[in-house]
């Protein structure tokens, strides 16, 4: 419904992002 | 009725109180669910840091604007706790079913994360009510220019916890994924925040950037070693 562009195109999860996967 | 300022900005603070009216400030059961699947219970240790930063932005939150505002502070404090736990729960249920696991020991243990998504949370709840317009100053987008003056814009919140720039950074995202109802004019400030950081904020002296730069391009050392966070 907004215009948020999601540019981490590498990353699919939170846990990926803080190395906790 | 014509829509003005004073207008929309009520109705951004209704819409939000509105939505966290059923979150409660205690961990929903479904969250709690997934802190007994952990391998290390990270309860205790949630509440020890909500109690220890909750103090900190109060403290933070009065000496910016005044002493009489440190209930106002606490208010904000709370209405950002019950985000933090809403949307931690959603990004939990979206990594179940991505990753086909129940345990986020690791994740759920792992301070920096809860620091971050505290911290963007509370920037949601600050944003929604207009907090900059305690106090005049902070950062001009029209020039880029900072003044000497204290207030609540951000990246002031990145001082309150002494939180990396570049960890607030990689909750933005997950976060906006997580919290559908965000308003249109909250998501184009998470925007402007991520801008920020990617544009300036992230490149100054002291950056933990520049040692990932570093590791990431001795390579081959970097990976003998214990694996660091790439």
């Amino acid at each position: 419904s907004h215009d948020y562009h999601f540019g981490l195109e590498d990353h699919e999860g939170i846990s990926e992002l803080f190395d906790c996967e | 009725p014509p829509q003005t300022p004073i207008k929309a900005a009520m109705a951004s603070i209704q819409q939000l109180r509105g939505d966290l009216v059923s979150s409660g400030d205690q961990p929903s059961t479904t969250l709690a669910t997934y802190f007994k699947n952990c391998t290390i219970d990270p309860t205790q240790g949630m509440l020890k840091r909500l109690e220890m930063l909750g103090q900190t932005f109060s403290q933070r939150f009065s000496q910016a604007v005044g002493p009489r505002f440190i209930i106002i502070g606490k208010q904000r404090f709370t209405l950002g706790v019950r985000l933090y736990y809403k949307v931690m729960e959603e990004m939990l249920k979206s990594e179940e079913k991505r990753l086909s696991v129940q345990n986020f020991s690791k994740l759920l243990n792992d301070s920096t994360f809860h620091t971050s998504l505290l911290a963007c949370a509370l920037e949601v709840v600050m944003a929604t009510y207009g907090e900059s317009s305690f106090k005049a100053g902070g950062y001009n987008q029209a020039n880029g220019s900072e003044t000497a003056e204290t207030d609540l814009c951000f990246p002031w919140i990145l001082d309150v916890f002494s939180l990396a720039a570049f960890d607030f950074y990689k909750v933005i995202e997950s976060f906006i994924k997580a919290e559908p109802t965000l308003s249109k004019d909250i998501v184009k400030h998470l925007e402007t925040c991520e801008n920020l950081i990617m544009e300036k904020i992230a490149w100054r002296t002291g950056s933990v950037l520049f040692e990932l730069l570093k590791q990431e391009h001795e390579g081959g050392a970097a990976e003998q070693a214990e694996a660091p966070a790439s």
